[in-house]
């Protein structure tokens, strides 16, 4: 989901 | 991750190396802005709230660590032990207009509505534009010392580098925020146009300077 992908990238 | 997005990160890392470097060995921070820096740290601060209790990996847990770390440091090292050394009155773009932009943008617009939502939507959009204060800065003096010219140039390669990084996500279906891809655009042209100086001046071996 959405905060799943923030934590891919910095 | 990807391979791109771990390349413009090590870009980033190189940027703030080369920064501090500038700064031990000249004991100067002349040509640098305050104001871009401190604006980083806001970036900083509100994207990476949630690291003490949202751990991904010891990547990305370190790599956050060192951001705030070396950008905190970096204000303290202007307005303290090189205090003297800070152009002031060069260091006069309004960055209140951005600040207020970015917070409306956030607001409007967040990738959900929570307090970390709107905060990490802010320093998306922060971020994109943080360098303005530096750039209005190099603007006004006309020209830079070669080794900040190398920091904006591998500051420039950082987000570029997330641009492929997000195509290929798209390219094997993962998902992708839309406000990345937009922020992360005009972050790189803004910082593109400054490249082309620098391709033109520095990689010919000359001082920097802008265009008259």
């Amino acid at each position: 989901d959405t905060i799943q992908s923030i934590k891919d990238e910095l | 991750m990807s391979l791109f997005s771990g390349l413009g990160d090590l870009a980033h890392l190189a940027a703030i190396f080369l920064l501090l470097q500038k700064m031990r060995k000249s004991r100067s921070c002349s040509g640098i802005s305050l104001k871009s820096h401190l604006l980083f740290l806001l970036v900083y601060i509100t994207r990476y709230l949630n690291l003490f209790w949202s751990f991904k990996s010891l990547y990305f847990f370190s790599m956050r660590i060192i951001f705030i770390c070396s950008e905190s440091y970096i204000c303290y090292l202007i307005l303290q032990n090189l205090r003297p050394t800070y152009d002031k009155r060069l260091d006069t773009f309004r960055s209140g207009y951005l600040l207020g932009g970015c917070a409306i943008l956030a607001l409007i617009y967040p990738i959900k509505y929570s307090v970390f939502g709107i905060l990490w939507t802010f320093s998306i959009w922060l971020e994109s534009v943080a360098i303005l204060p530096q750039l209005f800065m190099l603007q006004r003096s006309g020209e830079a010392e070669t080794i900040t010219a190398h920091y904006l140039l591998a500051m420039c390669l950082y987000r570029g580098l997330y641009i492929p990084h997000w195509i290929y996500r798209l390219a094997i279906r993962q998902h992708v925020m839309l406000v990345s891809v937009f922020a992360g655009i005009i972050q790189t042209v803004l910082y593109a146009d400054f490249a082309i100086v620098y391709r033109r001046t520095v990689l010919q071996g000359k001082k920097f300077r802008l265009p008259a």
